[in-house]
């Protein structure tokens, strides 16, 4: 900027003693050009500075080592920014139809700016009216083949392995990045039935195995869902052995459907309208509970195995969760402040203690933009 | 956006028990896709 501020004066000394010294005062005619130069060379220095940035974590990655949680202030900026709104805004933009012949273009350039495989998409580029209609494309038969082994579970969604792992310790949480973690009960619901076991009684057969609702326990479990958080006895409980995880980050090029893991009967639905944090790899290293401050929906039930949740978690840029097993569900709704409650909207499957049965592999929801 | 799966699967009561064990075959900052196996349980 100095050097262009130099570049300014110096035209102008010359503009001035060229023209006499009497016009000199004219409009700078070098003003708009020095200015768009001046905001050119500042954006290529935040993006040069960004990619610096971004190479230098990949080489920390790639030497192992993993950066730790950082907040900063653009963290601290991001809560004051109206994410909710933005997040409606960009869906309504990406909603425009576009004109036939554009159609192939824009998703030609969105696939190589975000990697997306065009040749899996099942319809013509010229079929899908919007981008977003092109976001949640399905894809054509037997792109994703199910993995035939029965005795095995398998990814719901593309994308990329954050972390796994089996719960363990006094409470079950999951790492966000190393140096903080959030609560696997706060990510799922204060009602949640994750087979817990209270600290003190941890010998085998006393554990709380998410029993589904029997008419006796049905009353506890009602009074346990409708109590708020703080009503339940504040004891440390630890998930009983062999309760595991697994955290799958979607890029925006990614296929956005999620499917169904394993058989299951999912018997609740929870949706929690929070915040619309980005959820890239830097705003997990810099917002705090960004999973559990989210909107998100989760489905919660039972498997062969015992218990299953699955929690769909939205972002900024794609704020929307469809489900296909409840398409009247609405998500990123425009939430006034008053309304803004952090209990979760919670629904329970009909039968009662069936719930949905979803096999293997079905599509289960769809995540979207806006 | 992200998804997170919490499940419970069986895991050997006691080192000798014959109770199949459930295992990741995933490692992580891998790109995955749907329906390829995340785990596996094995007698």
């Amino acid at each position: 900027t100095t050097s262009v501020r130099r570049l300014q004066t110096t035209f102008q000394a010359r503009a001035f003693s060229s023209n006499g010294g009497s016009e000199g005062s004219q409009g700078n005619p070098f003003l708009v050009p020095g200015a768009t130069a001046a905001t050119i060379l500042m954006l290529g220095a935040l993006h040069v500075r960004r990619m610096y940035n971004d190479k230098k974590i990949e080489e920390a990655r790639e030497r192992g080592i993993e950066l730790e949680f950082q907040p900063d202030a653009k963290a601290a900026f991001l809560r004051l920014l109206p994410l909710r709104s933005i997040s409606r805004l960009w869906g309504s933009l990406t909603s425009v139809e576009l004109p036939v012949w554009l159609r192939p273009h824009v998703y030609r350039a969105w696939s190589r700016a975000f990697h997306s495989n065009l040749e899996e998409a099942a319809l013509p580029l010229e079929e899908y009216a919007s981008l977003q209609e092109f976001f949640v494309r399905t894809l054509k038969e037997g792109s994703r083949p199910i993995d035939p082994d029965p005795q095995c579970l398998v990814s719901p969604v593309d994308g990329t392995i954050l972390r796994f792992g089996e719960l363990k310790g006094v409470r079950p949480m999951i790492d966000q990045v190393k140096g903080f973690s959030y609560s696997v009960s706060a990510l799922l619901g204060a009602s949640s039935v994750l087979p817990l076991v209270a600290e003190g009684n941890a010998h085998e057969g006393s554990s709380e195995e998410g029993k589904i609702p029997t008419e006796k326990s049905k009353k506890t479990w009602w009074r346990i869902s409708l109590a708020s958080p703080k009503v339940r006895d504040p004891v440390y409980v630890s998930p009983i052995r062999g309760i595991f995880y697994c955290v799958i980050y979607l890029k925006p090029g990614d296929y956005h459907r999620v499917h169904s893991p394993v058989d299951w009967n999912v018997l609740v639905r929870r949706h929690f309208s929070g915040h619309l944090f980005p959820l890239n790899e830097r705003a997990t290293r810099t917002i705090k509970n960004l999973y559990v401050e989210n909107e998100r929906v989760v489905l919660e039930g039972r498997w062969e195995g015992g218990f299953m949740a699955m929690a769909a978690i939205g972002a900024t840029n794609v704020g929307s969760i469809k489900l296909f097993i409840e398409p009247d569900l609405k998500t990123n709704l425009p939430v006034r402040k008053l309304l803004h409650s952090r209990q979760p909207e919670e629904r329970v499957y009909e039968p009662e203690g069936v719930g949905m049965m979803l096999k293997k592999g079905n599509e289960v929801a769809a995540f979207n933009m806006g | 956006s992200t998804v997170v799966l919490v499940f419970q699967a069986q895991v050997p009561k006691s080192p000798n028990d014959k109770d199949p064990e459930f295992s990741f075959c995933v490692k992580r900052g891998e790109r995955i896709r749907v329906g390829e196996a995340l785990g596996r349980w094995r007698e």
